[in-house]
């Protein structure tokens, strides 16, 4: 563990506490794409799958459930609970051209052609692309809200934290890990269009809209 | 590549 892997887990942490509260607190999940959650739900399950096979840390396994607990309950207010808020029509990104490259990736390049360790490559590949029909739901509509966007901003650099994460542990323990790597950069490069409307519009007190 | 099976992060 250093401060970059910490930080980076902090900034993934409050990214879900932030969509849970939004959604709790305004009864409604307009603005959210209901796909990216299904693909992040489905990213926990598969990568977190070691939780019975493998133990780590307290902080590692308590984390994992968190994130799989606060996952599931983030679906159910969107498709269950505020079902009658979620903005269907607009989340209309077809999820199987994310889901087919990432499936056949997985069982090219991976560590070792096991079923846990598939999934688990799966997962990270998934990851890197899950934020994508919310990217095009905001492109579509063309504005995102001020709450939805410290979202996205908290959910970004998450992994961008990750980074320096891998940085660090390559030169201080000689630890890389080529696909956590390569998917987490692609993962991070996919949010830069959004950081720089972060930075200059919502920061700034302006709304986050899209030029027309 | 390393193999996998000790995955510690999250």
């Amino acid at each position: 563990m250093n401060i970059f892997r910490l930080l980076g887990d902090v900034s993934h942490l409050l990214a879900i506490i932030i969509l849970l509260l939004k959604i709790w607190k305004t009864r409604s999940c307009a603005g959210i794409s209901g796909k990216s959650q299904l693909l992040f739900a489905l990213t926990y399950t598969t990568r977190y799958l070691d939780l019975v096979t493998n133990f780590v840390s307290v902080y590692n396994t308590f984390m994992k459930v968190v994130f799989l607990a606060a996952s599931y309950a983030t679906i159910w207010l969107i498709y269950m609970k505020f079902r009658a808020t979620y903005d269907q029509n607009h989340d209309t990104f077809r999820i199987e051209f994310l889901l087919l490259p990432v499936t056949i990736l997985s069982l090219v390049a991976n560590h070792e052609f096991t079923l846990i360790e598939i999934l688990w490559t799966w997962s990270i590949y998934l990851e890197a692309v899950a934020i994508l029909p919310q990217l095009f739901m905001v492109s579509k509509t063309g504005e995102a809200e001020s709450i939805t966007s410290h979202y996205l901003f908290a959910l970004g650099s998450y992994r961008g934290l990750y980074i320096l994460n891998w940085i660090y542990r390559y030169y201080m323990e000689s630890y890389y890990d080529l696909i956590a790597i390569f998917a987490g950069i692609l993962q991070t490069v996919l949010y830069c269009d959004f950081f720089y409307l972060y930075i200059t519009k919502v920061l700034r007190g302006q709304r986050l809209q899209l030029p027309a | 590549l390393r193999g996998g099976a000790g995955h510690d992060e999250l």
